[in-house]
């Protein structure tokens, strides 16, 4: 198995075509 | 070439007082000049080392926190590579470019390929109705310079991350250019989350490697720029070469060279406040190398199986500002289900012992992101909370004690664009110690 402890294991998806339309550019989203 | 060696230059920018009355440009020289100089050391180093190209961060030369004002005097005008200009043999051909024509001088006295991010403006006429009020455009921009010191490519940053200073570009930008060792594609930064360019210049324009400057602030537990950037090289099956600035207080650190089966070399130092150079030999034609990892169904496993029993303890917890629905990994093996509207997401796990003080939790997310709700994600995670208290996972923790001998994670995404993340304690990468199956299972190998 893993040799060290895990902190994370993800899956990241990313579904570009349901982003909302302002994703196209403009400031970027500083949280 | 079939491999080529690569480097990258993790640098502690020289930053400027702050001011919110703009220096002069001889003072916007003299600091750029003194970044250049540590630059200079990094090129240097990386061509004595055989290296064909050196990336170095995004800001590099000037730092952050400016107005459109203050960082009138740090930009250069940059013109388009068509024009085949090597500014160090013709330095006054595009007016006064003093630090295009050190960068260009250091490329080609080294005889390497040299991406540097510097800031761009463009005149524009005032019956242009989107002319900002000081008549120019500002453009946060990446060049590259080859081995003779010609200028091969000038990208416009899409995606701004809180940059008032700069100026959106009309439309995203598609750079490419070829090499011997292979074909280059450019963005910076945040313009890794979206569509355009980052993935059409992998899927459509078919890049053997990526080549990205950025600014990046980690975010634990998704956004962690080495976990994040290695995870995103091999969702997409591209060499991915980054280069962050380092800057511990805003936790920038985080460089790496990636190849699309694994981590090639590495960096992450929260510790000290100095800069670092990586190398790494890479294919040049990833695709044709037989360590060129299979398409990937990501949806396969998950839509196939016959889910397992969801617990009655899902709950709510934050990551950020998204809310996940979690379940507790309440024994020390078992397989789990959590799901969130189309999105569900299962774990078959085995701990190698259940550590009393820690608590994991399977979580799953499927909406639009953040307080913006621009980007719409899809997470199956498998995380450490920050504390015993599930109230606390997705919080940010940084250590862990507990091994697991198996986990498989999956889940029935909608999406093919897929980054899979393996983040071990104290904050390191995997190399080769876990894989993605071909119908679409995140698995530890052995």
């Amino acid at each position: 198995g893993m040799s060290e402890p895990i902190l994370t294991v993800s899956l990241f998806g990313r579904w570009y075509a349901k982003d909302a339309h302002s994703a196209s550019g403009g400031i970027g989203n500083l949280e | 070439l079939d491999t080529f060696i690569a480097a990258v230059y993790e640098h502690a920018v020289i930053l400027p007082e702050k001011t919110e009355t703009p220096v002069s440009q001889d003072n916007a020289l003299l600091l750029m000049n003194k970044n250049i100089d540590i630059l200079e050391k990094a090129i240097k180093q990386a061509a004595q080392q055989g290296a064909e190209i050196i990336v170095t961060p995004e800001d590099a030369l000037y730092g952050w926190s400016f107005t459109r004002e203050t960082i009138f005097p740090y930009l250069e005008d940059i013109p388009d590579p068509r024009v085949n200009w090597i500014p160090c043999q013709d330095p006054h051909k595009f007016g006064h470019t003093p630090v295009q024509v050190r960068l260009s001088c250091l490329a080609k006295d080294n005889s390497i390929y040299v991406l540097a991010n510097i800031g761009d403006k463009k005149p524009c006429k005032s019956n242009d109705p989107t002319c900002p009020s000081n008549g120019y455009y500002q453009y946060n921009t990446n060049v590259v310079y080859d081995k003779k010191g010609q200028l091969v490519a000038r990208y416009h940053k899409y995606h701004l991350y809180s940059e008032p200073q700069f100026d959106v570009p009309e439309k995203p930008e598609l750079v490419t250019f070829n090499t011997n060792f292979g074909k280059f594609g450019i963005f910076t930064c945040f313009d890794i989350l979206f569509h355009d360019p980052a993935v059409k210049l992998v899927k459509d324009f078919r890049v053997d490697t990526i080549l990205l400057p950025t600014a990046w602030m980690n975010v634990l537990p998704l956004l962690t720029a080495i976990e994040f950037h290695s995870a995103w090289a091999m969702g997409m099956r591209v060499n991915l070469l980054v280069a962050n600035t380092h800057h511990v207080r805003l936790n920038m650190t985080g460089s790496g060279i990636y190849a699309p089966h694994s981590p090639k070399a590495y960096h992450y130092d929260m510790d000290t406040e100095l800069g670092k150079i990586l190398f790494s030999k890479v294919d040049s034609h990833p695709r044709s190398s037989p360590d060129f990892p299979a398409a990937v169904n990501w949806a396969d496993y998950a839509t196939t199986i016959k889910p397992f029993p969801v617990q009655k303890g899902t709950f709510k917890g934050f990551i950020s500002r998204d809310a996940f629905n979690f379940t507790e990994l309440s024994a020390s093996a078992g397989d789990l289900t959590v799901c969130q509207k189309d999105l569900c997401c299962h774990l078959s796990y085995e701990m190698s012992r259940k550590e009393e003080n820690e608590v994991y939790a399977l979580g799953a997310f499927s909406g639009l992101h953040g307080r913006r709700g621009r980007e719409y994600w899809q997470v199956c995670t498998m995380l450490k909370c920050r504390t015993t208290d599930v109230t606390t996972c997705g919080q940010p923790v940084e250590t862990a004690l507990t091994r697991f001998n198996v986990f498989s994670l999956s889940g029935t995404f909608g999406t093919e664009y897929v980054f899979p993340e393996v983040l071990l304690t104290k904050i390191r990468l995997s190399p080769g110690k876990f894989e993605v199956l071909k119908d679409g299972r995140l698995v530890n190998k052995n």
